[in-house]
């Protein structure tokens, strides 16, 4: 799975996530990704996630909208990133990744899984990383 | 702090041979992606570009590198929202398109749906020019070899993608 979160120079945020799906899945299976709310969700007034992972348990939690429903609650997206995979763990015994922007241009990429490869590009700054706590930074 | 772009190659097992490719494929999206919103483009251009370039790179589960379902095929799905509006659109179990994110858009600027599935998806893109692409070129040989190391009685194809507990 792959996806993307951006916030333009007006404000307006959007996310995209695209999916092969799960290694010899069923013929006609559907994971999260085409599900709003579950592989994708993105609102002006709130952010946008766009996540990954083992997609039944996404769809269980609802993950990109239980994430924006953390920050409505004044949560950091770093903060709600976390939150929302600790509960899909919790709740579902499963793990994920997911890219988060707020409407200030804050950004997380958090992962309860042992990797996930990531990269982020603001103010003329490429940061990027894949395993756990790694944060690199180069100028674009 | 605007514009800003954040990308991901998706979360799971990436094997140490692989790690390379999977960091400069999202380092690659975040500056494509980033270079439309310097340039003025939207949010919305920015992401499907970032999106598309992974679809179009072999190292990532989606496009062409996509895994295989259990008959060995290619079966994807996209899906784009903007923040705007709340508009949307997806494609689901849409077979031999290259960038299902840029069907996924159309589906949201051309029809007044949220979601297109299998032949639906697929004739959807016939009726927008959107060319097929044999199933084969969206192959790989590291998705077949793990479609076949899966077909095994005992395989565990979640956690072969997904790995241990992080």
């Amino acid at each position: 799975t792959v996806g993307a979160v951006a916030v333009d120079a007006e404000g307006n945020i959007a996310c995209a996530t695209s999916t092969g799906g799960m290694l010899n899945k069923m013929e006609g299976r559907v994971g999260d990704t085409p599900c709003i709310g579950s592989g994708g969700y993105a609102d002006n007034e709130v952010g946008a996630v766009s996540t990954t992972g083992h997609g039944e348990a996404i769809m269980k939690v609802t993950l990109a909208r239980l994430i924006l429903f953390h920050m409505e609650q004044g949560k950091s997206a770093e903060e709600a990133s976390d939150l929302g995979l600790a509960y899909m763990k919790s709740r579902v015994n499963s793990l994920g990744g997911v890219v988060t922007v707020d409407p200030r241009g804050c950004w997380a990429a958090r992962f309860s899984s042992r990797q996930m490869s990531w990269a982020a590009a603001q103010r003329d700054t490429l940061h990027h990383g894949l395993r756990s706590g790694e944060h690199f930074t180069q100028s674009i | 702090m605007l514009p800003v772009v954040v990308v991901h190659g998706g979360a799971g097992h990436i094997p140490k041979e692989r790690a390379e490719r999977s960091t400069s494929g999202v380092c690659s999206a975040a500056r494509a992606g980033y270079a439309i919103l310097r340039g003025g483009g939207s949010s919305m251009d920015a992401v499907v570009e970032a999106v598309a370039l992974m679809e179009d790179n072999p190292a990532f589960n989606a496009g062409c590198g996509s895994v295989l379902n259990i008959k060995g095929e290619v079966e994807m799905d996209a899906i784009v929202m903007e923040g705007k509006t709340l508009a949307s659109g997806a494609v689901s179990a849409v077979r031999n398109i290259a960038n299902p994110v840029r069907l996924a858009r159309l589906v949201m600027d051309k029809t007044s749906h949220a979601c297109l599935t299998a032949e639906g998806a697929n004739l959807f893109a016939r009726q927008m020019g959107i060319p097929e692409v044999p199933m084969e070129s969206l192959i790989t040989d590291y998705s077949r070899m793990r479609w076949k190391k899966n077909l095994e009685p005992n395989a565990n194809p979640v956690e072969c993608q997904m790995g241990k507990t992080g």
